[in-house]
């Protein structure tokens, strides 16, 4: 089988808040049941570089705690990007 | 800065807003001058003029409401979402919402209804987010000094994309932006700052008119240079077209600007030098590009430089003498255009139909409007 990537054993509860916040705001698209986990994944990190390009954090795409403290701030409803 | 995909503005500079209901968190008077003061803010770098309606339709119609509401974007509660607003548009265009569930208030003891005010009529207006930190546009609440509040350079610049800056030598905003000037087209002494070709029209520039003339259709459209390109200034004194690319430079003293259609370049103005002007030269009486040799003519009081648009470089030998090499013109250009193979100088009144490759003038014209 493929090898899981390491984002996927992170705290699942912020990760489960990044991918709500990525979704409203980076137009991350999401499987309600993914066949491949690895995509899914891949998906999920670009969404996050994004985010961090954006906010001109360190683009990782892995949501470390600056990430996160980014994602958590009270913010403006409209995305970032697209319409 | 950013706006939104297809760069939607209003079109009209006299803007209605209405406030459907109040949050109890803040005194109504404090919530209607948190509202205006956020209009403030943009009205103050724009030639845009926002007035309060309180009952029927507006254009912006602003509502402190929870949870769902009625559109596609649910609020929160307390904390993540704090407000929304919509791009310039029919109906929902330009309205704004506030999470009612959240401690607005007239001082940073709570979220500021000003500052989120200010951000989501950025919004209104066709502002997309900023990444640039600081930025009234910046996605993220930031606690900021309200007293005195000053518009970061980022946002002006991105409103003023948009539609321009306030100029006290701008009409008043009920006037149409096909208001027409009161100038003659027959008038035997008319003259032009710049004329240039632009996607099969001829685009006359004067004062802070264009006056269109279209193969395709009669007579002659006069705009204001604002309503096409919102962001530039008038009094363009030289312009030329590259056709094939949908380039079109225009210039006024030392800058110019690229644009397509009516989209302006980013990273536009240019100083005139970067294109190897000397420091003497401060503007551009005239130019215009022959495409039969891709090369543009420069005309700067009585010379004229030569700039290789496939090298990007002026042409050694410049400048040399515009009474030399296109005798019988004089020794000026004002504007200059070309057009099915010929060019076009215009000096004062006069008007000559000259060979791109003699240079020789094939006929002196009257007028150009079949006056």
């Amino acid at each position: 089988f493929p090898v899981v990537p390491e984002t996927e054993t992170e705290n699942e509860e912020d990760m489960q808040f990044a991918e709500k916040y990525l979704e409203k705001y980076y137009k991350l698209k999401t499987e309600a049941e993914p066949i491949f986990k690895m995509k899914n994944s891949k998906t999920m990190t670009d969404k996050i570089q994004e985010m961090q390009e954006f906010f001109r954090l360190k683009v990782t795409g892995e949501l470390d705690s600056n990430t996160l403290e980014v994602m958590k701030q009270p913010r403006c409803g409209i995305p970032d990007v697209g319409q | 800065f950013r706006t939104f995909p297809g760069s939607p503005r209003w079109t009209k500079t006299d803007l209605k807003y209405r406030i459907l209901n109040y949050t109890p968190d803040m005194e109504p008077a404090d919530i209607d001058e948190a509202i205006e003061k956020a209009w403030n803010v943009w009205s103050s770098v724009t030639p845009l003029k926002f007035t309060r309606v309180y009952e029927g339709n507006a254009d912006i119609m602003i509502s402190f409401v929870a949870g769902y509401h009625g559109d596609y974007f649910a609020f929160d509660g307390v904390g993540g979402t704090l407000a929304h607003a919509y791009a310039p548009g029919k109906g929902i265009g330009g309205d704004a919402h506030f999470d009612e569930d959240e401690y607005w208030t007239k001082d940073l003891k709570g979220f500021n209804l000003f500052l989120v005010a200010a951000h989501e009529f950025g919004h209104s207006l066709g502002l997309g987010h900023s990444n640039v930190l600081g930025s009234l546009m910046y996605p993220v609440y930031l606690q900021t000094e309200t007293r005195n509040y000053r518009l970061p350079q980022d946002d002006v610049e991105g409103i003023q994309t948009l539609y321009g800056p306030p100029t006290s030598t701008e009409p008043p905003a009920s006037t149409p932006s096909t208001e027409t000037p009161t100038t003659d087209i027959c008038d035997p002494h008319l003259t032009f700052d710049a004329i240039t070709t632009l996607r099969g029209e001829t685009i006359f520039f004067k004062d802070r008119y264009i006056w269109r003339q279209s193969p395709h259709f009669p007579g002659i459209e006069q705009n204001l240079i604002s309503s096409f390109w919102p962001g530039l200034p008038s009094g363009f004194q030289a312009a030329y077209e590259i056709d094939k690319k949908d380039q079109v430079f225009l210039f006024k003293g030392n800058r110019y600007w690229l644009v397509s259609g009516d989209s302006v370049h980013p990273d536009f103005p240019r100083n005139i030098h970067t294109l190897g002007f000397p420091r003497y030269v401060k503007k551009i009486d005239a130019a215009v590009y022959d495409e039969n040799i891709k090369k543009t003519y420069f005309f700067v009081g009585d010379k004229y430089w030569r700039y290789d648009e496939v090298t990007e470089s002026m042409e050694k030998g410049y400048p040399r003498r515009i009474s030399v090499d296109f005798p019988r013109i004089g020794n000026k250009v004002d504007a200059a255009f070309q057009e099915k193979g010929h060019f076009y100088f215009f000096h004062g009144s006069k008007q000559y139909e000259i060979d791109t490759k003699s240079k020789k003038v094939i006929r002196e014209m009257k007028s150009w409007f079949h006056c």
